[in-house]
């Protein structure tokens, strides 16, 4: 799965995400991150783009859980994040990258790894995949 | 307040002793389509464009799982899916079960641009690729070796699998119990 999230410096945010499934998936399987609010999502407060196993995705809502958290429940972006990724996905199954219309930027995961890159307009840059790195 | 971009390749078990052969080309591609996204903001592009750009640049590259470089269903078939959301208005598209179309994520971007819908697939959704002229190829183009030989893989040890996880089966486990082939996953 691949995935981008942006914002611009008015706060105008997008997300993105698409896919080729899972390896030996069953002919006809809907269920990766495209369903929108579960692998992808976008409004005022964040976009979102999550990877991993669909299914799990898909259960947890995870990149809507995000935004919902961020706007019932004021958390920020990281917060948000974090908690949907440690407390909702099951162990093992799902990461994501979000961006909120502060231009904050978190990329948490609880999979061995993620392929993750981001920039800010203040000069911050990484590319990583594992977490200790 | 500035502008911002995060961008992924896919998630699992990557292992830490991935050979660099495979580990480099990855890693360029993560810095080269970031290069991408950062230059499109800077240009003042609007974030809607920047996404569509940068994942068609990921989908474009054969070391991600999405476009060219898509896993094999157990057919030894793609199924390609992508989606795009505009934060503003929540307008969305989404497409699934592509076989054909060279950029998933363009054409979600047209079934939210250009239907009163948000989610077209299979055999509906590549009938409105071609009514809007969107790239086509023959699906071998999407079909690597290396993804070939994961479907062997996969079909031996009889798991389904999340991106670059391994498919030999740990010390113990029924194989057909692993992963994602259990029911609830």
């Amino acid at each position: 799965t691949v995935g981008c999230v942006a914002v611009d410096g008015n706060g105008n945010l997008a997300a993105a995400t698409s896919t080729g499934g899972l390896v030996n998936k069953m002919v006809g399987r809907i269920g990766d991150t495209p369903m929108i609010g579960a692998g992808t999502y976008a409004n005022c407060y964040c976009a979102v783009s999550a990877t991993g196993k669909g299914e799990s995705i898909i259960r947890a809502t995870v990149a809507r859980d995000v935004a919902a958290l961020m706007e019932y429940k004021g958390l920020s972006l990281n917060e948000a994040a974090a908690y949907v990724i440690e407390e909702c996905a099951p162990k093992h199954t799902a990461g994501l990258i979000a961006v909120s219309a502060k231009g904050e930027v978190t990329m948490p995961f609880n999979t061995v790894g993620m392929f993750r890159a981001c920039a800010t307009e203040d000069g911050h840059s990484e590319v990583k995949i594992w977490p200790d790195e | 307040m500035g502008w911002a971009i995060a961008l992924h390749g896919g998630a699992g078990d990557i292992p830490r002793a991935m050979p660099p052969e495979r580990l480099k080309p990855r890693e360029a591609a993560l810095h080269h389509c970031l290069q991408i996204g950062v230059d499109a903001l800077k240009a003042g592009r609007p974030p809607l464009d920047v996404v569509e750009l940068v994942v068609r640049e990921l989908e474009n590259n054969p070391h991600f799982n999405a476009g060219k470089g898509s896993v094999l269903t157990s057919n030894g078939t793609v199924e390609m899916e992508a989606c795009i959301m505009d934060g503003n208005t929540k307008r969305c598209g989404a497409v699934s079960g592509l076989t054909t179309v060279k950029n998933a994520i363009s054409l979600a971007r047209l079934v939210m641009e250009k239907t009163p819908h948000i989610y077209l697939a299979f055999d509906g959704a590549e009938a409105f690729a071609r009514e809007q002229g969107v790239e086509n190829t023959d699906t071998s183009h999407f079909i690597t070796p290396e993804n070939i030989e994961r479907l062997k893989q996969a079909k031996a040890a009889n798991r389904v699998q999340i991106d670059f996880t391994q498919s030999t089966p740990k010390a113990g486990e029924k194989a057909s119990v692993t992963a994602l082939d259990s029911q609830d996953g």
